[in-house]
């Protein structure tokens, strides 16, 4: 089973196999690089000995053994390496949390704390709602308000202007100005009355 | 699989925080 | 406890070390021995050049690797995540393979925001919107209070002008 390595992907930005499989191709590939310049500069010193018994074959012959030998070496030696690096320098120690993820350690919480979370916003979402609309009904009503009392104040300077008439013609009030008539009115009944009974 | 892994981590290193502008952008919105 | 980057050049040294250990003078005149036959001084110089470059060739591929991988600050900053963390003992947290579990602490610090922002904007608002109620209640009653001395008054008028058509009724009479 491959460790994946994920949580030292997340911080290396690579796999650390990817890092450990880099350097392996770019060894092996030195190794045969140089292999084969050490070969050429063989062969390019047999040529100036033409009469020398050593074919270029067995140069090719005794590279490729050399090759082999130190491939195997390499090999072996490459695995001790990875796993060194692998689990002495590019792995994040099981108790190193990577500074991003801080926020787990700092909040943890469980499915349901959070949705119980986002239910109680959403209720104060709805809520703050609900009181706005409050507030914009009681301002419209304040403004209604203002116009029906300007109506009524007008009605009201109406029953006092009428009632000022009768205070200008020295009348306190419509009642005891009305009684006055009343009176005026059943004295001139009396008169009458009076006239018509000695006219008789 | 190293494509998938690196791929995987790299969300998990960009993806939070770019759901979490939007979220804070929706909240912003919401206040508003 | 050494940082990670002098155990990454020791562990990569110890490698080549071992490689050429393993690829010595005495290996590498066995594998070449009718050269080494025909030209001994030869080959030494061949094998010390081949040493050389090998070891030079790994040593600044290994750089450029470092400098790539950016691997250098990579290890520093890992060593420092290593110290601070040295009184935890248990595992930390780790990725659960559930993205949307895993994205519910990052977002709850926000989330935990947002509820203390609109519980302050709430109760602000209830406050005004008492002390708003409370204006509206008032103006009710003054509205009201004048309709109630508009009826009164109408009331008046309209029992004045009932005497009045009773007088007139009765003086027609």
């Amino acid at each position: 089973s491959v460790d994946p390595m994920m949580y030292e992907a997340q911080f290396f930005g690579f796999t650390p196999q990817t890092c450990i499989l880099r350097i392996y191709l770019a060894c092996q590939d030195y190794l045969c690089e140089v292999m084969l310049v050490v070969e050429k500069v063989m062969m390019k010193k047999l040529e100036s000995f033409p009469n020398c018994d050593i074919s270029p074959f067995q140069i090719r012959e005794s590279t490729e053994k050399c090759l082999l030998f130190l491939k195997e070496r390499f090999n072996v030696l490459f695995c001790k390496m990875e796993q060194m690096l692998l689990k002495l320098v590019l792995s994040v120690p099981q108790n190193v949390l990577l500074p991003k993820d801080k926020v787990h350690e700092q909040y943890p919480c469980t499915k349901e704390e959070f949705e119980f979370l986002q239910k109680e916003t959403e209720q104060l979402q709805q809520r703050c709602k609900a009181e706005a609309y409050a507030r914009e009904a009681l301002l419209a009503e304040l403004e209604e308000q203002k116009q029906v009392q300007a109506e009524l104040e007008k009605i009201l300077q109406w029953f006092d202007g009428l009632d000022n008439v009768f205070r200008e013609h020295g009348n306190s009030s419509l009642k005891e100005s009305f009684a006055f008539m009343v009176q005026n009115a059943r004295k001139l009944q009396d008169v009458k009355n009076e006239i018509e009974l000695k006219s008789k | 699989l190293d494509e998938v892994i690196v791929d995987t981590a790299t969300k998990r290193e960009h993806f939070p925080r770019k759901i979490l502008g939007e979220v804070v952008k929706a909240m912003k919105i919401e206040r508003e | 406890s050494s940082s990670r980057l002098l155990l990454f050049d020791s562990i990569v040294q110890r490698f080549l070390s071992a490689l050429l250990e393993a690829g010595s003078y005495q290996r590498f005149v066995q594998c070449y021995q009718r050269f080494y036959k025909f030209q001994p001084e030869m080959t030494q110089n061949i094998y010390d050049q081949f040493v050389t470059h090998l070891q030079t060739s790994i040593k600044d591929e290994i750089e450029d690797i470092k400098q790539e991988g950016n691997l250098e600050k990579l290890f520093d900053s890992l060593d420092k995540l290593e110290e601070e963390a040295r009184e935890r003992t248990g595992p930390a947290w780790r990725p659960s393979g559930v993205p949307e579990e895993d994205l519910r602490s990052t977002l709850l610090p926000y989330y935990l925001q947002q509820k203390e922002f609109l519980q302050k904007r709430l109760q602000e608002r209830e406050t005004k919107n008492a002390r708003l109620a409370q204006v509206v209640l008032t103006g009710r009653e003054k509205i009201a209070a004048m309709q109630q001395e508009i009826k009164e008054r109408r009331e008046a008028w309209q029992a004045l002008s009932k005497a009045q058509m009773e007088l007139v009724r009765s003086v027609v009479e």
